[in-house]
């Protein structure tokens, strides 16, 4: 009885959202809302580091800024939302 | 709070916006009066205005889709992205998407609206009793048609009240049926179907015909979820059949077995490793209202703030009591500023009772195992009127209306007039009988012809002309060529010198004054024509170019170009202190 239960997990057909690394959601999620590229002084469209780009959620979000993909980011991350992104260049 | 880049906003404050498709999850009316509240919502805080149009292009175009659904930004199935919305601006921008692979409720569980049988319309009661058992979804239970049934109470043993849940044997939506039910078996591309399908689409919505045959009629409506449908997956609308197999188990309910991120899902057919037919199991759903208002915000040129407890957050969080938080409210007066005049009238309960809804068509639909309702009315409480009691306490006028300029309140045999010119206060109470002999106490509604200042006066099924005292009446109402299943006439509008609009329950007609009969294409339902007016208004009339919709002591004042410019207190009207 203390046997784990060791879940298989599967491709459900016509399912969108794919089993995903939290880092394969991280990129995907600071991508899609405007995090990873950002506007520089000049007007010219710059990438910008992914520890960057996650302080930069984090501050938009309200939570604490640690520019790490830490629990709370990645719980944030998977919540239901509006699909206008947060940052808009 | 956040603006979009440039301050985009609307340069005009009476805003429009369209509904172009509905979600099969919610009934057309909820959905309807979703909307409307999330405008309501930044309407009653700035000096913007929302009128509703039915065709043409408004400023913001609203509809429901899925996946890729016509923009460069496809949906992404259930959860996750929910709806987006474009700021103000030409073509595309100021519109407003909803994701159709969410379960669009209230946001706490189905929001079941009935059909037919006793309820008037009421909404289901979840979980409810009947014959010793409890239900928490629509039953065919107790029935022999397959038609899923609820009780709009707890007890459906001791209330009897029920109603009809949607289903694709009940009605269809949008399409060109014009809203019949399915028909099963029906052939399409010379296969025969019977059950509603997606074949022949690519957008994933369930359809299907309303008469046998789609290839020689092309007939057809969209089918409504029932509420024990699944959502998205590749069976949308099926039911979960239990027990079903998956990996060699058995399951009796929804699992989350097999997903990463644990959701519930079942399979909609007995065995997943052979059929792969699956979805999700219905849940809370997403409140289609505080959707629609956090997205109408970007369309009226608010960003996302990142102020936690601001409508405009970017995530999804139910709040069943809502209220624009500061940050939302400043945002969006900084834009627009604030609203003018008078702040907007908190709804008071009334002491008459008065149905949302309109009244039922008559059915035998009932569960077999219960007796049948004996009424499918529900009375209205009658309060008769001492004639010393003040009119600006009168909480429902039986009518009002227009005469020679001076507005006309009737209640109970009485009658008080009030004018906006000279001395405006009200004066009465004064007999109908010594005014308009042989009328009854109770009426339902009169109005003024304009061309022979005649007096029409109605109430119940029977009308009554009056030129000056001399009266030609009681005559049917069928006489001018409305149907004989009305029940009364609440309200009527004159239209130009020769036509009034008679308004019953949600629809109208109208009369034309010299052949006293009523035109052909008639009745139309008041929501097409007079958007953003209470459907269940008891009192019509014209005044000052103005139409007038009452519900209770609240008027809604519509311009001549049909757009809701007041809301205000019927004894506003009266010129009480």
């Amino acid at each position: 009885w203390c046997l784990p239960i060791k879940s298989t997990f599967v491709t459900f057909p016509g399912d969108l959202i794919k089993n995903m690394t939290d880092i394969e959601l991280a990129e995907s999620y600071l991508n899609r809302f405007g995090y990873m590229e950002v506007l520089d002084k000049s007007g010219r469209q710059a990438a910008v580091s992914t520890s960057k780009a996650l302080r930069r959620l984090q501050n938009q979000l309200g939570l604490e800024e640690t520019g790490k993909l830490d629990q709370p980011t990645i719980d944030a991350m998977k919540q239901p939302r509006c699909g206008v992104p947060d940052v808009r260049n | 709070y956040q603006t979009f880049e440039g301050d985009l906003k609307w340069d005009h404050t009476d805003v429009t916006y369209r509904i172009l498709n509905y979600s099969p999850d919610l009934d057309a009316s909820i959905t309807d009066d979703a909307f409307a509240r999330a405008f309501k919502v930044w309407s009653d805080v700035t000096p913007l205005t929302f009128t509703r149009l039915y065709d043409g292009i408004a400023d913001i175009m609203i509809s429901f889709g899925k996946k890729n659904h016509g923009d460069p930004y496809p949906f992404d199935g259930k959860d996750g992205l929910l709806a987006h919305a474009y700021p103000p601006g030409e073509g595309m921008q100021g519109d407003a998407h909803f994701d159709d692979d969410e379960y669009w409720t209230l946001g706490n569980g189905p929001a079941i609206k009935t059909y037919y049988g006793n309820a008037e319309g009421a909404m289901c009661h979840f979980p409810f009793w009947f014959e010793g058992k409890s239900y928490s979804t629509c039953t065919t239970e107790g029935r022999e048609d397959g038609l899923p049934w609820c009780a709009t109470t707890a007890d459906y043993g001791k209330d009897g009240k029920y109603g009809f849940c949607p289903s694709e044997l009940l009605f269809t939506y949008d399409g060109n049926g014009d809203g019949a039910p399915c028909v099963f078996p029906f052939v399409f591309e010379q296969k025969t179907y019977t059950s509603c399908t997606t074949d022949g689409r690519d957008d994933g919505y369930r359809w299907c015909a309303t008469t046998a045959n789609f290839d020689q009629d092309k007939k057809y409506g969209f089918c409504p979820n029932r509420d024990t449908a699944v959502i998205g997956g590749n069976s949308e609308g099926e039911p979960c059949q239990f027990p079903f197999s998956f990996q060699g188990k058995t399951y009796t309910s929804c699992t989350s077995e097999g997903r990463s991120d644990g959701k519930l899902w079942c399979a909609t057919t007995s065995d997943y490793d052979r059929d792969n037919k699956w979805g999700f199991c219905p849940d809370q759903g997403y409140s289609l209202f505080l959707v629609a208002a956090h997205e109408f915000g970007h369309a009226l040129g608010l960003d996302h703030s990142n102020i936690k407890d601001a409508l405009m957050y970017p995530m999804y969080k139910y709040i069943a009591d809502f209220s624009l938080n500061q940050d939302d409210i400043e945002g969006i007066q900084y834009l627009y500023g604030p609203k003018k005049g008078p702040k907007p009238t908190p709804p008071k309960p009334s002491t008459t009772t008065s149905s949302p809804v309109s009244t039922p068509k008559p059915t035998k639909k009932t569960p077999k195992t219960t007796p049948s309702p004996t009424s499918t009315t529900t009375p209205s409480v009658y309060t008769p009127v001492d004639p010393s009691v003040d009119p600006c306490k009168v909480d429902k006028f039986d009518v009002i209306t227009e005469i020679q300029g001076e507005l006309h309140f009737f209640k109970d045999g009485y009658y008080w007039k009030s004018s906006n010119r000279g001395n405006r206060e009200h004066k009465g109470p004064f007999l109908v009988s010594e005014r308009w002999p042989s009328l009854p106490a109770k009426l339902d509604t009169a109005f003024e012809d304009p061309l022979t200042k005649k007096m029409y006066f109605f109430a119940d099924t029977s009308f009554w002309v009056f030129t000056g005292q001399e009266v030609q009446g009681p005559r049917r109402i069928e006489k001018l060529g409305l149907s004989a299943s009305l029940k009364k006439v609440e309200g009527a509008l004159q239209r130009g010198k020769d036509k009034v609009l008679l308004f019953s329950g949600e629809d109208y007609w109208r009369l034309d004054m010299k052949t006293q009969q009523i035109d052909k294409g008639y009745p139309r339902h008041i929501d097409v024509t007079f958007g953003g007016v209470p459907l269940d208004a008891h009192d019509v009339f014209l005044y000052n170019g103005h139409y007038y919709f009452c519900r209770d002591i609240y008027y809604w004042r519509m311009t001549s170009k049909r757009q809701v410019d007041r809301v205000g207190y019927v004894y506003e009207l009266l010129n009480c202190p």
